[in-house]
């Protein structure tokens, strides 16, 4: 490991390496190497319960067992991120809970978006709403919001179609589907969700200032955690933006989902 | 023409009158700083910035009359050469073409994969394409390739079953009997790191002539891209580069990570979910984009 010998000068070095290749972001990263230096840090595990430290202020998050789950998600974050993906992990999460779900197939633009998430539904007995392809998003979220709130439902998923921040006219169509659930559902039973890929490098910062600007976010959730990515982005996106990191996913089928851990999340970093 | 960053840079050491030793590490350190902003991997960045301060000594850029102009070019220069400064297309060698799409999850292969068949279609004299469905993972895989397909007037080709190998090798065989002048395997997103869906992408390479196998890469990949460009190019000797989502706001730093770790160039970059949004990469463009 990183301090097993050598002068301490060199230690640095290895963990401000270690710490970059963890996309975390560079002004957090000379913050951490000056504590390190201020507090004669010598030895892995001192590091390691510094940053536990130092994250567990934006990382560690108000627990969210299953009771604590909202009424209605809605996810969202850019193209391949692994929205659809986890809306059938989420939905099993709440299902295993006695929960009855529904899905919104709210991406009707992408050539065989609403199949993947009827598959899903399909594997898992889940009722889903769907509107025409290419039709308006905003159409079958409302269509799927009355269902819900008629239909005994306990949780109601919209997975919206992948979108760069940088669209603004996309932006817009989310906050349109946003508002279309906030007719119904008042804004403390919403979970707005964005899911971010922990392969994505500095870029998920703007990512999520970008969406959380245009809809309000309430967490995010760092999917592809099989990855020998370290997620690093998602402190800056904690730390500055006050968002909890809810879940962490890590991997393609649906039972691949745990709680965030933030004990999980700092170990990895030196992996 | 100089980006932004290096302007700056260039600025520093021009108002200093006499340019010493220190300026340049000065310089240096800030242009660190602006790869590593731009997601360029660690160890790239090292080795770039030891090019560069090799260089700087090597043509004596402390004595140089326009020391700030010359050290700028020079930068630039260094930039250029490790993004790869020649547009290098398809490999449009023998017909018929065999273009096999590789990469991570969700980076962008299947679209691509329909923009490459748009791009032999429309633009290079290939009217008879054909797209493989070779994705036997994904829930609904197939028929989105199957929908671009019909979308940019290719053939679509797949099997119901859930051994790509096999679906791969017949599509190929199936050349015998059909006039097809190009053909682009879409395959299932893999992890750098499963050493399983690597070993499957090594059947797939000893099984098919390919001419080209092309990694699919998302323009905000992070510091991990210098291992997604080595495992990846590892298991099946890459041939070149697909940078997508270009049309976002991400630096890219991880275009110079991978063409330095793989040493292939980086032939295409997508800027756009619609099937159009296909352009030949150019290195100057996102060599500004980079430095920021
Ligand atoms: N290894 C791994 N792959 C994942 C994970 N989550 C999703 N994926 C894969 O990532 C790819 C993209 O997932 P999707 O769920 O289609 O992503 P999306 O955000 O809905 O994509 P768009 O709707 O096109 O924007 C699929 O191949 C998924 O199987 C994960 O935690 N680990
Ligand atoms: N904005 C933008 N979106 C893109 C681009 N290329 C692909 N996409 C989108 O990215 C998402 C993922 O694309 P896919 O083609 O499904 O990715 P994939 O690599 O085949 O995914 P897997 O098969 O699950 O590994 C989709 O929403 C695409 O529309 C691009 O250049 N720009
Ligand atoms: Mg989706
Ligand atoms: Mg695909």
């Amino acid at each position: 490991n990183i301090f097993s010998s050598g002068p301490a000068r060199e230690h640095i070095e290895d963990v401000e390496e270690a710490l970059i290749e963890a996309d975390i972001d560079l002004e957090i990263i000379s913050g951490i190497l000056e504590a390190i230096k201020r507090d004669k840090i010598s030895d892995y595990e001192g590091v390691k319960k510094l940053l536990k430290d130092i994250f567990s202020d934006s990382l560690n998050q108000p627990s969210v067992a299953p009771q604590a789950l909202k009424k209605v998600i809605i996810l969202c974050g850019i193209n391949g991120a692994g929205k659809t993906t986890t809306a059938a992990k989420l939905s099993g999460i709440y299902a295993k809970n006695g929960g009855k779900v529904i899905f919104a197939a709210a991406d009707t633009f992408r050539a065989a978006a609403i199949e993947q998430l009827e598959a899903w539904a399909k594997a898992s007995g889940t009722r889903i709403i769907k509107g025409i392809d290419g039709g308006d998003p905003a159409a079958v979220v409302f269509d799927a919001v009355k269902n819900a709130k008629n239909g005994g439902c306990d949780m109601l998923i919209i997975d919206t179609a992948g979108r760069l921040h940088t669209k603004s006219n996309l932006m817009l169509e989310l906050g349109k589907i946003k508002k279309v659930v906030l007719k119904d559902y008042p804004e403390d039973e919403i979970d707005t969700l964005l899911v971010i890929d922990a392969n994505t490098g500095k870029n998920a910062f703007s990512q999520a200032k970008e969406f959380n600007e245009s809809i309000k976010l309430t967490g995010v959730i760092l999917t592809k955690f099989d990855s020998s990515a370290k997620g690093g982005s998602i402190i800056r996106i904690a730390h500055e933006l006050r968002l909890p990191i809810k879940y962490m996913t890590y991997g393609e089928d649906a039972g691949a989902i745990s709680v965030f851990d933030p004990q999980e999340f700092v170990d990895k970093l030196f992996d | 023409n100089v980006s932004g960053k290096l302007y700056d840079v260039m600025r520093k050491i021009r108002g200093t009158g006499v340019i010493s030793e220190k300026n340049i590490d000065d310089a240096l350190k800030d242009i660190r700083m602006s790869l590593l902003e731009a997601d360029v991997s660690y160890k790239v960045v090292k080795s770039f910035i030891e090019s560069v301060k090799q260089r700087s000594i090597g043509e004596d850029v402390l004595k140089s009359v326009s020391p700030g102009q010359q050290f700028t070019k020079m930068v630039q220069d260094e930039l250029a050469s490790f993004l790869g400064d020649k547009n290098s297309g398809l490999d449009t060698g023998r017909r018929p073409m065999l273009y096999m799409l590789i990469g991570l999850q969700g980076s962008g292969k299947t679209t691509t994969a329909a923009k490459l068949a748009n791009y032999l279609i429309k633009e290079k004299n290939t009217p008879r394409v054909m797209l493989v469905g070779a994705d036997t993972y994904r829930p609904a895989a197939k028929q989105q390739l199957e929908k671009l397909a019909a979308a940019v007037g290719a053939e679509f080709y797949t099997e119901e079953h859930d051994d790509p190998v096999k679906i791969a090798v017949n599509a190929y065989k199936s050349l015998e009997t059909k006039a097809i002048d190009a053909v682009i395997f879409d395959t299932a997103g893999r992890l750098h790191v499963d050493a399983e869906l690597l070993e499957e992408l090594k059947k797939m390479k000893a099984a098919i002539p390919f001419t080209e196998i092309l990694l699919v890469a998302d323009a905000m990949l992070g510091q991990e891209s210098v291992n997604v460009a080595k495992n990846f190019n590892d298991a099946v000797a890459i041939t070149g580069i697909i940078l997508t989502k270009m049309d976002g706001d991400a630096r890219g730093g991880a275009a110079l990570s991978m063409k330095h770790t793989a040493g292939v160039p980086i032939k295409f970059m997508g800027t756009g979910e619609k099937t159009d949004r296909l352009e030949p990469f150019y290195p100057e463009r996102i060599a500004s984009r980079i430095l920021g």
